[in-house]
């Protein structure tokens, strides 16, 4: 099509086509910030939490954060239904929200207190730390 | 966050997140939140709620908390570094069943002194247990009495202490004195070099007990200390004068409650997504790894 125009029109400024075309590319394009897993430290002392949790010193619960792409495919193992969804926020009703980042697996956590009565008890709790992520 | 799903809906947050007064009153600072208003409770986030959950007055009814015994301490630091990495990642252990363990000391004891000290006098002490801690959830695996002597003779060989442990019944509704339900005689060894910890297994002896959601447990130890191992001589001239050191009560349990890790669950680990696709491949978004991307 910019070549039909480009011979009738030859003045046309070929940058009309190639504006085009980047927005036309810019629906596939991978958004930078994707979603992924990210790290976060934090030790019990910064809260002042430390006299009574005696184990761990530091805990990373690490978390998800980013984009979901719209061609989701098997990367994050997300159900059919994400890309509907994301379908529907483009096409039919913007007040659908996209996708979100979310964590799909966890890491149990073992943690060492003193029970108010004096008492010391070791746990081993499920879902503590995030270890991957997913689009839902 | 107001967002956060989950314990917001359940005040089942797990236990250890439940913050004492200082850390609750920080948090509610920074939330400019009305103390102890009850309206608030529903805005309040899960740390918060827990705290509320406590009653009306929340933290500020919540008594500081009791310092425990130095050498429990040391005993569960050593078992947590057994347990767990420095992170806090459970270590994956063969067999290994509980997800819990819970260390008590004597809420009290009494020791019954002779009248004079001789030699291979028997000593004996009352001490009780207060389990209100444990959970209907926790089921009782095995549970441990660790003894650890104090001696003043600096010696280098080993002792050997002839026990007998009753557990006493208390009938409330009958007046009379406590009467003696179990009774278990045993025999400890342990080299005072060590000063370690000297474990006697009571699983049997308590089972019943912690069956029936007993919060109490009374027990009466009388003990008589020799020097030497069983297999020397240990005659009665060689009886040494020890101080018992009232023993911990450590139980090993499984919490079976929703938060608590359940090893070996395929349920909970090692589930495949629910979309019909396959997991993703090595090297996915998912893991974290950029340079997975194309």
């Amino acid at each position: 099509a910019s070549r039909q125009r480009r011979n009738e029109n030859p003045k046309a400024a070929p940058a009309t086509s190639a504006r085009n075309l980047s927005e036309y590319l810019k629906q596939f394009v991978f958004p930078q910030n994707e979603c992924e897993l990210h790290s976060f430290r934090l030790s019990f002392s910064q809260l002042r939490w430390d006299r009574w949790i005696i184990a761990p010193h530091r805990y990373s619960p690490q978390f998800c954060r980013g984009e979901c792409p719209r061609a989701l495919g098997h990367r994050y193992g997300s159900p059919v239904h994400t890309m509907v969804q994301t379908l529907i926020y483009e096409r039919l009703d913007p007040s659908v929200p996209r996708p979100s980042c979310v964590p799909a697996a966890y890491s149990p956590l073992s943690v060492l207190t003193i029970e108010p009565d004096g008492s010391i008890v070791y746990k081993e709790y499920e879902d503590m730390i995030a270890t991957k992520c997913t689009c839902r | 966050s107001p967002r956060s799903r989950g314990w917001e809906d359940s005040a089942e947050a797990p236990g250890f997140l439940a913050a004492p007064e200082d850390a609750a009153n920080q948090l509610s600072a920074g939330l400019q939140l009305p103390q102890g208003e009850a309206p608030a409770h529903a805005l309040l986030p899960p740390l918060l709620k827990v705290l509320h959950n406590r009653g009306p007055r929340g933290w500020h009814s919540e008594a500081p908390r009791l310092q425990p015994d130095s050498r429990a301490l040391r005993y569960m630091k050593r078992l947590y570094r057994m347990s767990a990495t420095r992170d806090g990642i459970p270590k994956a252990q063969r067999g290994r069943l509980y997800n819990t363990v819970r260390l008590f000391t004597p809420c009290w004891e009494c020791e019954h002194r002779p009248a004079h000290l001789g030699k291979g006098d028997v000593h004996s002490v009352d001490f009780l247990f207060n389990l209100d801690r444990v959970t209907a959830l926790e089921h009782l695996l095995k549970s441990v009495l660790l003894y650890s002597f104090d001696t003043s003779v600096p010696i280098s060989s080993s002792i050997t202490c002839m026990c007998h442990l009753s557990l006493k019944e208390h009938d409330f509704s009958s007046q009379v004195c406590p009467s003696i339900s179990h009774s278990l005689a045993f025999s400890l060894h342990f080299d005072v070099r060590k000063r370690k910890w000297v474990e006697m297994d009571v699983t049997s002896f308590l089972q019943p007990l912690i069956a029936m959601n007993r919060r109490n447990v009374h027990m009466a130890l009388n003990f008589t200390c020799l020097m030497g191992d069983p297999q020397g001589s240990t005659k009665l001239e060689n009886a040494v004068n020890v101080t018992l050191v009232p023993p911990s009560l450590l139980l090993y349990l499984n919490d079976t409650s929703e938060q608590a890790y359940h090893r070996g669950s395929s349920l909970r680990h090692g589930r495949k997504s629910s979309s019909p696709l396959v997991d993703p491949p090595k090297g996915d978004r998912g893991q974290g790894n950029p340079q997975g991307k194309r």
